[in-house]
């Protein structure tokens, strides 16, 4: 009954024989990597492995890799393959083989791989990512993604590829510019409480979109004010509790982006768990202590702000849209 | 021309660990961002 939760996608195709994976969708990094029969360690014995023995269309490429993620890290190796994801069908597609995936993280990991979807500027390796192969294929009617993240049951969730899906948002769509071209990093002019600007982001913050992260993640010199905002208290492991009964007053956080101030409810932000018969409430905001790549303070927009919003990825314009999810 | 992919929601891993009774410490989320620095 939580709503901490990882976005996973059907599968992709590795040609030929096809062998099918669960990737995870990660706009928050640039490589596609597999678990293969390279890798023997727990966390790969327990998900479906590559064999490129079985791909007539594999090659290697000799290099390695290291990817560290945060809450889970892996070394691999590269190679190259042809890659179906969707129906789309990609040539010469570098994919990383793990090796080793070390400790117990990815190893209650429901996907088999990450595919990531930000800019080639990022990407271990100089790999080329998915999306820019599909670009440079000519694969796509137009250069952008999009997703739909739904706040219900594990089904509904859609993410799209060549346009967007005007049954899934409602609205206007915002659009502002990628400041990076690196991370689909964009700028924060503001963030509002219950609509009063705060003035913490007078002097200009950043936020990385990245569909790869369940919370909504804060500077950590404004998750005490934020906190305090909410009335949390800080429990163990760095969560944050607020009292169940008190949701319906909780305030509304909004965030000002390209002039246009996006709102989350506290029905967005607030995790509701079930234990032995007890309800618990818990904010699905946590801190960062580093700051973006300009200094700025960095907020993460992970999915519990991409339910609330659709988001479209705009490689042609370099630039990101939101509207209110459907 | 768009290609719809459904995706499934299923637990992050610090809530699927969290269930194992495993609690995972807290990891800034923006050590993904700094390879180098990791």
């Amino acid at each position: 009954s939580s709503s901490d939760y990882m976005y996973i996608n059907n599968y992709a195709d590795y040609w030929n024989t096809p062998q099918s994976f669960q990737v995870l969708f990660d706009t928050g990094s640039a490589n596609l990597w597999v678990d293969s029969i390279y890798c023997s360690t727990q966390a790969c014995n327990a998900h479906t492995k590559f064999n490129p023995q079985q791909s007539s269309t594999y090659s290697a490429n000799g290099h390695t890799f290291y990817l560290p993620y945060g809450a889970g890290s892996l070394y691999g190796t590269f190679g190259y393959d042809t890659v179906n994801v969707g129906s789309i069908v990609i040539n010469h597609q570098e994919i990383g083989l793990s090796t080793n995936e070390p400790g117990q993280n990815f190893v209650v990991a429901k996907f088999d791989g990450i595919l990531g979807l930000s800019y080639p500027s990022i990407s271990a390796g100089g790999e080329t990512p998915v999306m820019d192969n599909m670009i440079s294929q000519n694969l796509l009617s137009a250069n952008i993604f999009a997703f739909y993240l739904s706040r219900g049951g594990q089904q509904g969730s859609v993410l799209s590829f060549g346009g967007m899906d005007t049954n899934l948002y409602q609205g206007q769509i915002y659009w502002t510019p990628v400041t990076s071209e690196s991370y689909w990093q964009i700028g924060v002019h503001g963030f509002e409480i219950n609509g009063r600007e705060t003035g913490w982001c007078s002097q200009g913050c950043q936020s990385i979109v990245d569909t790869g992260t369940s919370a909504l993640t804060a500077p950590s010199q404004l998750i005490g004010h934020i906190m305090q905002a909410i009335g949390a208290q800080e429990s163990h492991y760095g969560m944050y509790m607020v009292d169940c009964s008190q949701l319906n007053n909780l305030p509304t956080l909004s965030f000002v982006i390209s002039g246009v101030a996006l709102p989350l409810a506290p029905s967005a932000y607030i995790n509701q768990h079930y234990q032995n018969g007890h309800q618990f409430c818990s904010v699905g905001i946590t801190p960062t202590y580093l700051p973006s790549r300009n200094g700025q303070p960095l907020w993460i927009f992970g999915d519990v702000f991409l339910r609330e919003y659709y988001s479209i990825y705009d490689r042609t314009n370099n630039r990101l849209g939101f509207a209110s999810a459907a | 021309g768009i290609v719809r992919i459904p995706l499934r929601k299923h637990k992050s891993m610090r809530e699927a660990l969290r269930e194992k009774g495993i609690e995972l410490p807290y990891q800034d989320p923006a050590l993904k961002y700094q390879p180098d620095e990791f």
